[in-house]
């Protein structure tokens, strides 16, 4: 490199290696290009400052939405929605013994009531985390047993209700149609719930990852995100390009299969890690 | 939006009597944003368009030689698309999607389902059982190697009692043991396959792989395939080249393409372990794993 006036093509070739091999997307990146043209351009920027110029803007769209997840005096429901196998149903029950440690009386619903195990997996996460859980029966319609297992919420003066719901594709619009019912039934058995929806996201995930996010925030508006198996080698890179099309804050990363596995979201360790 | 790539690169060529290097660099600027979009590898997707030009401008060449100069009798949409396709086919591999059997005195012929944690594997074990005992005629016995997750089990055994297939569980047992323990119970009771579902894990955690290498060294299966979800971006080629150095895979399973996932990770770990992608799955019930056809596949990557 040089202080040239725009960037050559070989150097944007590199620096779009590095941006799409993290799964930043091509629109997300050519902003980041973008941003750094411009600088270049106006001749404030070096070759050695590509780098810190692309993390900058990086940090620039994730801080325009961030903000923690804070939880009210009163009751708070908490809707889990996501693809197939991307970490919800953990994810409840790392949310739960966290808001237990910090005072609060979570319970759990166990609103996936199709797939194999899948309520005898919340019940083991209940247990572990000490918390109580509320089933119906097998195969039984799922927004029923949100709604009574709601109703059976404020009788047992829990305060922090995590909805697990089963794992969806998004192009599935039964399915998305089911997701839209049992976000209303929330709404009918505690007047405002779910106070949060929260996208739970794997951070192997590539493009599809944007796709996911309009699609579930459109059946149920999406309040916040969890970025999940960052303790792997995937980078989670397409929560960029979902910035700018949700437009929520990533809530938590989850580091691990372990209760302790969650940690709140902090953006520039996030993208120092990023690229 | 997704789909914009492909079409854009065809439309290059409307109303075009002939491929030229112009049109054809133009063409493969709209494809290369195509595969990005679809989650190919960045390598992978600049040896697919280097491969793909040296063939298009090969095409002037034959053009010019063969009708001095005239236009083609096809259009030039029609040639890159071609090339484009069988290119991407050509990628992608032969059709491979055997499984190995072995007979009598051999047997019982071992799978071992591995990958990425809620990749589909404990779903796509009931789904091989299944297909093993239509399509081959075999009597197979699933065993619940996952000790870690909880009620992974019970995830398995419900599987199972639904398709009338046995599972063998050792709960809070020792893998390894729990699969060479479960072989021998097939023999015992003549289960001529044992498939064996194992615990979620990532290629880089040392410990786990261990295992892995463990459970095959005692069982020594004849099929090592590894389970990856359709949308997994692009470090699908590290945990595919992990996995294989780790432990020789026979071959992968590609999850969830019932979705709108494009799948082009598909490109990129066979291109990096040179494994055929031997079976897809299609849903969450047990009759939706099929054998992998690389010609509609090709059509779904470059969307
Ligand atoms: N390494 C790692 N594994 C995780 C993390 N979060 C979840 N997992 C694992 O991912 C797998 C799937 O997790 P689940 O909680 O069952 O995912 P789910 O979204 O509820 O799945 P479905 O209900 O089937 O859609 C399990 O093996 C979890 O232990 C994480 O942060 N890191
Ligand atoms: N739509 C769809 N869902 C699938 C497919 N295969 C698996 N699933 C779903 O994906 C989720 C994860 O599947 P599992 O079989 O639990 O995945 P796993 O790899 O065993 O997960 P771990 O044991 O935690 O690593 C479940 O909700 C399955 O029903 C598929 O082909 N299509
Ligand atoms: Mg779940
Ligand atoms: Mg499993």
């Amino acid at each position: 490199f040089s202080a040239k006036p725009k960037l050559d093509a070989a150097a944007i070739d590199q620096v779009e290696e590095v941006l799409f091999t993290s799964d930043i997307g091509v629109k997300a990146s050519e902003r980041l290009l973008g941003a750094l043209n411009r600088r270049v351009a106006a001749g404030e920027a070096t070759a050695d400052e590509v780098w810190p110029i692309l993390r900058e803007e990086a940090r620039s769209i994730l801080a325009a939405h961030h903000r923690p997840l804070v939880v009210g005096e009163g009751v708070t429901v908490i809707l889990v929605v996501g693809v197939n196998g991307a970490g919800k149903t953990t994810t409840i029950g790392k949310l739960a013994a966290r808001f237990k440690a910090a005072g609060r009386r979570p319970m759990v619903i166990a609103g996936d009531t199709f797939r194999a195990g899948a309520v005898g997996q919340l019940e083991e996460w209940a247990k572990r985390v000490g918390c109580p859980i509320h089933q119906g029966a097998e195969g039984a319609d799922p927004a029923s047993v949100v709604f009574s297992g709601l109703k059976a919420a404020t009788e047992a003066g829990a305060d922090l209700i995590l909805v697990d719901t089963a794992g969806r594709l998004q192009t599935k619009a039964p399915l998305m149609d089911e997701l839209r019912k049992i976000a209303k039934v929330c709404d009918r058995a505690i007047a405002g719930a779910p106070h949060e929806t929260v996208l739970v996201l794997d951070a192997n995930t590539g493009q599809n990852a944007i796709q996911q996010a309009k699609l579930f925030s459109e059946v149920a508006p999406l309040t916040g995100l969890v970025l999940t198996k960052l303790d792997g080698t995937a980078k989670g890179g397409a929560v960029l390009g979902i910035a700018d099309e949700v437009k929520v804050p990533i809530y938590f990363i989850g580091i691990g299969e372990a209760v302790e596995d969650l940690r709140a979201f902090e953006v520039s360790e996030f993208v120092e890690a990023l690229f | 939006a997704v789909r914009k790539g492909f079409k854009n690169a065809v439309h290059v060529f409307e109303g075009k009597r002939e491929l030229t290097e112009e049109n054809i660099e133009e063409a493969l600027k709209a494809i290369r944003l195509s595969l990005f979009e679809a989650d190919v590898n960045f390598q992978v997707v600049k040896r697919f368009l280097a491969a793909v030009k040296e063939k298009a401008l090969g095409e002037i060449v034959q053009i010019r030689i063969k009708d001095g100069g005239k236009t083609l009798r096809a259009s030039p949409g029609d040639v890159f698309i071609k090339i484009c396709h069988d290119e991407l086919e050509a990628l992608m591999g032969p059709v491979d999607t055997g499984l190995t059997f072995v007979q009598g005195r051999l047997g019982p012929t071992v799978i071992m389902m591995v990958g990425l944690q809620g990749a589909g594997k404990t779903t796509t074990a009931g789904k091989l059982a299944r297909f093993v005992e239509r399509h081959h005629q075999k009597k197979p016995l699933l065993v619940a190697a996952d000790v870690y997750r909880p009620a992974a089990i019970e995830q398995l055994q419900v599987l199972g009692k639904r398709l009338n297939i046995p599972v063998y569980a050792e709960p809070g047992g020792n893998p390894p043991d729990i699969a060479e323990r479960a072989v021998a119970q097939a023999k015992a009771d003549g289960n001529d396959v044992v498939i064996i579902d194992t615990a979620g894990r990532l290629a880089v955690d040392d410990l786990l792989m261990s295992e892995l290498e463990e459970i095959v060294a005692r069982v020594k299966p004849h099929n090592i395939l590894l389970v990856v979800d359709a949308m997994i971006g692009q470090d699908a080629v590290n945990t595919a080249k992990e996995f294989n150095d780790r432990i020789e895979l026979d071959g992968f399973i590609m999850t969830k393409l019932d979705g709108d996932a494009r799948g082009g990770a598909a490109l990129s770990i066979k291109e990096v372990t040179k494994k055929p992608i031997k079976f897809i799955g299609l849903g969450e019930g047990m009759e939706t794993l099929q054998e992998f056809q690389p010609a509609g596949f090709a059509d779904r990557i470059l969307g």
